[in-house]
């Protein structure tokens, strides 16, 4: 999964992929004071390809605490869980469902958006691939605007960001490879080497998407996240983050 | 010829010989368009009655019936009921007769022509009709009743179903007991399938030497189709739209049901003893979040218990036991029976006794019409309908015929259900079970169908109290291709404490590109299905219009529609006739159950198209084509200028 963090004061986008294996689940967002959480789970490639297997994000799991509801989405499937209560929408589906302050809202083969009380949103993106494709698989993007209002407490991968940290971008210079430019990024006490490069935003277009550039931040974020990313695993798809 | 050319022999005993017997159905998107022609012989050196008997599902409109008799060609025309009689009675025809007999047995009715046919004489009668299929536990049953009454040189069958959605599942499940293990040949691809029947005289035969035939009974086809999107299926050919709409994975929604059972002297016996044998069942059914009753009603009105109780084991177990000791005696005093069931519902709703996202059904079985308390049927119904709260359900199931029909039909239709005539016979448990398996399980409510443009108009019935799983609820009207390209679907409802707003768009060249490679497919079928629904719940309403007034404005509807859609319905009759028009016959509709039997397990409403909820945001109904699904992902080396770093 590549990751873009948009800071809105810095004005920058500071990306960083996450290297990891299939079946992993990563915590995305952990908010217990909110009660939000946000974990997507990985699944690999069919195959490896150059002797690497490419990961991505194959389910996504949201628990809102103060509603009991639970919505996992898959590359098939929207599940909602509400009590003991289970909807289950499909991906061919063009629907809006309203379950006390949680709207779904799914259009078909293209988005599903979560809106909490019209104060939060998430946005999931299907990526569909061509099914005898010899090594990809349908995959899931996620978007989280800056503008949620989560608790001080917020964590996880994406979470953390929502309390912008500092940022100084200074000495940009030429990389080791004259096409990549280099700079030297202070953060958290700390002062990183980054690349400027380009990822893509997929909401314009599922397929070509549009050139994010960002500062990519390597060694999976190390320095620009907290801690680790091994940190972020969790062991199922609702649990929240225990930070160590 | 009429021997030795298929190298079986026939007894020459039989001297009006069958020729040949032959059925033709196609369902086509739900909408069955079926051919029964039967050629017929007199060998005999008498004249001989020859007939042609076919029964045919009631319901089923009747659009075609010819005959010939040695050259002489009858052909039928659909006239208004009052002036086809008055033809008839004009030039009635000679040593001819036919008409509509309704069965008593079965849920079917009976076209019997009969002719006098002279020595040597060849006669061919041919009947077309036409149904809907309904969709009932998960699957659409299309049933063919064959009924050659003698052994038929050619006896063939041939059904084909046609569904754009694609086949789930189809099979044809044995009704003769073994006796045609093997005779069916099945060929199903993804959208269509092809089921042949044609047995062999031999194979006709109820025994090797015997001269009977075993052809008796019928031949079912059992389906259902692929179900993509929850918002279904929108179909739109030749200025007509279809929607069949039957969503699945969903929870059930919690149900409050009353059961009100007449125990009135004349359920003694057989039909009590299978009301309880359903019964005991239907509660074992019961979900741990469902709350019931019982009310038992004759002259008096009995409950097991005050108040809705929940369905635990405990409870299930003591209403059983008391089902058990009802001794049935006694007159029928409907109108208090159901007013306690009523006072028992909106009590506990009152009370806030009720889970508020709950789905409250009260289901009637009674075999008889009122004989104490009130007796008048028009203010039974209005007390109900001053009493009841809109979010009941009423359902009636008349065991027998005995019970004015009619009555619990429009007792029923006024209070968001449906009646079901429920026959008297051994097999009344099993119908009785499988009527509550049809409602047992709400998905939805408050299901309403618009279709925003003013492309669209006469639209059928597009509000619905519930949807029950296990069902399907279909709605048509016209489209005009003219002022839209494409037709979109909004559909709203509730289920539990969730709202649901579903879209579906119309494939709009995928059908007629579908239809147009087989010859078998019925390309009126979406004329013919909106027709049929219009048609029939049009009589409903009639049933319930308030004023003569109304009445008359929807029979001249009916009538109009009828005479258009050229099918047999309580408002017409078939004037068959020969070439010369001095020599002709009537098949008309039997008196009662006028409005009977559609199939279909809701009424609902029309409502106007209506604004969405405020929380809605309906996306823009597209403008070009959707690019196509599964297009392989183009992979391309990034162009120079694009700076990827590690790991991307």
């Amino acid at each position: 999964p590549h990751f873009i963090i948009y800071l809105p004061k810095s004005q920058e986008n500071i990306c960083f992929n996450i290297d990891s294996e299939p079946g992993k689940i990563l915590n995305l967002v952990s908010d217990p004071e909110s009660g939000i959480l946000v974990n997507g789970q990985l699944v690999g490639a069919k195959k490896p390809k150059n002797e690497k297997l490419s990961t991505y994000f194959g389910k996504l799991g949201f628990y809102f605490q103060h509603e009991d509801m639970k919505i996992e989405i898959s590359t098939e499937t929207i599940t909602m869980s509400r009590d003991s209560r289970t909807s289950i929408l499909s991906w061919s589906d063009t629907a809006q469902v309203l379950s006390q302050r949680v709207l779904v809202s799914v259009k078909r083969e293209k988005t599903v958006t979560i809106t909490l009380d019209k104060e939060m949103s998430f946005s999931v993106l299907l990526h569909r691939v061509w099914k005898k494709h010899p090594t990809n698989v349908d995959f899931l993007g996620i978007y989280i605007p800056p503008t949620n209002k989560f608790s001080t407490n917020a964590h996880g991968l994406i979470g953390q960001f929502m309390h912008e940290p500092k940022i100084r971008i200074f000495n940009e210079r030429p990389g080791k490879d004259p096409e990549k430019p280099e700079a030297s990024m202070e953060v958290k006490g700390q002062n990183l080497v980054v690349t400027r490069g380009l990822q893509k935003d997929y909401r314009t277009d599922t397929v070509l998407g549009t050139d994010v550039p960002c500062w990519f931040v390597h060694n999976s974020g190390k320095g620009f996240i907290d801690g680790h990313y091994k940190n972020y695993f969790v062991p199922q798809l609702y649990s929240f983050l225990k930070w160590p | 010829s009429v021997s030795g050319e298929s190298g079986e022999a026939m007894e020459d005993v039989d001297q009006v010989t069958l020729y040949s017997y032959k059925v033709q159905s196609t369902v086509t998107s739900r909408m069955a368009t079926t051919m029964i022609q039967s050629k017929v012989v007199n060998n005999s050196p008498q004249p001989q009655n020859v007939v042609f008997d076919v029964q045919i599902p009631k319901g089923a409109f009747i659009s075609n019936f010819s005959m010939t008799v040695d050259g002489t060609t009858f052909t039928g025309s659909i006239k208004e009921k009052t002036f086809g009689r008055a033809l008839y009675s004009q030039a009635k025809a000679k040593g001819k007769t036919a008409g509509l007999v309704r069965s008593r047995a079965l849920d079917m009715e009976n076209f019997k022509t009969e002719v006098n046919a002279l020595p040597g004489a060849k006669v061919q009668f041919e009947l077309h009709y036409q149904e809907a299929k309904w969709r009932k536990l998960g699957s659409y049953e299309h049933r063919l009743h064959l009924q050659p009454g003698r052994l038929a040189r050619h006896l063939e069958v041939d059904v084909w179903i046609i569904e754009p959605q694609g086949l789930k599942f189809l099979h044809v499940p044995d009704t003769s007991d073994g006796h045609f293990d093997g005779v069916p040949v099945i060929s199903k691809g993804h959208q269509k399938a092809h089921v042949s029947f044609k047995p062999t005289v031999a194979q006709q035969r109820k025994c090797s030497n015997c001269s009977e035939t075993a052809v008796d009974g019928e031949l079912v086809v059992v389906y259902d189709v692929h179900r993509e999107e929850k918002a279904g299926e929108l179909e739109v050919f030749n200025g007509y739209f279809v929607h069949f709409f039957a969503p699945e994975n969903m929870d059930p929604i919690p149900k409050n049901i009353l059961f009100v059972i007449d125990v009135s002297g004349s359920m003694w016996g057989v039909k009590m003893k299978q009301t309880v044998e359903a019964m005991k069942t239907i509660l074992d059914d019961l979900r741990t979040d469902d709350q019931f009753s019982v009310v038992d009603f004759n002259h008096n009105v009995r409950t097991w218990r005050n108040d809705l109780v929940s369905a635990t084991k405990t409870q299930i177990t003591d209403a059983k036991e008391y089902i058990e000791k009802i001794q049935p005696s006694g007159g029928t005093n409907i109108n208090e029976a159901l007013l306690r069931a009523i006072f028992i519902l909106n009590e506990a709703n009152n009370l806030g006794l009720l889970d508020p996202n709950s789905v409250s059904l009260i289901i009637l079985v009674s075999d008889g019409d009122p004989t104490v308390g009130e007796l008048k049927l028009s203010k039974i119904q209005k007390n109900v309908k001053q009493n009841i709260q809109d979010n009941i359900s009423l359902f009636s199931l008349g065991i027998g015929f005995d019970v004015d029909y009619d009555f619990l039909k429009r007792l029923s239709n006024d209070n968001r259900g449906i009646a079901q005539r429920i026959y008297g016979n051994q097999d009344t448990s099993t119908q009785l079970k499988k009527f509550y398996n049809q409602v047992s399980t709400p998905l939805l409510q408050d299901v309403q169908f618009n279709y925003p443009h003013t492309s669209v108009t006469d639209v059928t019935q597009n509000s619905f109290h519930n949807y029950f799983g296990g069902s399907e609820i279909v709605v048509a009207g016209k489209f005009d291709p003219k002022k839209s390209e494409q037709l979109k679907s909004i559909i709203t409802a509730t289920s539990a404490n969730t709202e649901l707003v579903l879209e579906t768009l119309a494939q709009m060249d995928d059908l007629e590109d579908f239809l147009s490679k087989d010859k078998h497919a019925d390309p009126d079928f979406t004329r013919k299905l909106w027709a049929y629904l219009t048609i029939n719940q049009l009589l409903a309403e009639r049933s319930l219009a308030p004023t003569a007034a109304a009445k008359r404005k929807i029979t001249k509807t009916i009538l109009q529609m009828s005479l258009e859609h050229h099918v047999v319905t309580p408002l017409t009759a078939m004037v068959i006739e020969n070439e010369a028009g001095d020599e002709r016959m009537l098949a008309d509709a039997p008196p009662q159950d006028h409005s009977c039997c559609s199939g279909a397990l809701y009424y609902g409403s029309k409502i106007a198209p209506s604004s969405l909820p405020s929380w809605v945001s309906p996306s823009p109904t597209p403008k070009t084509p959707m690019p196509a699904i599964g297009a392989p992902v183009i992979e391309t080396t990034p162009p120079p200028h694009v700076m990827r770093v590690e790991n991307d």
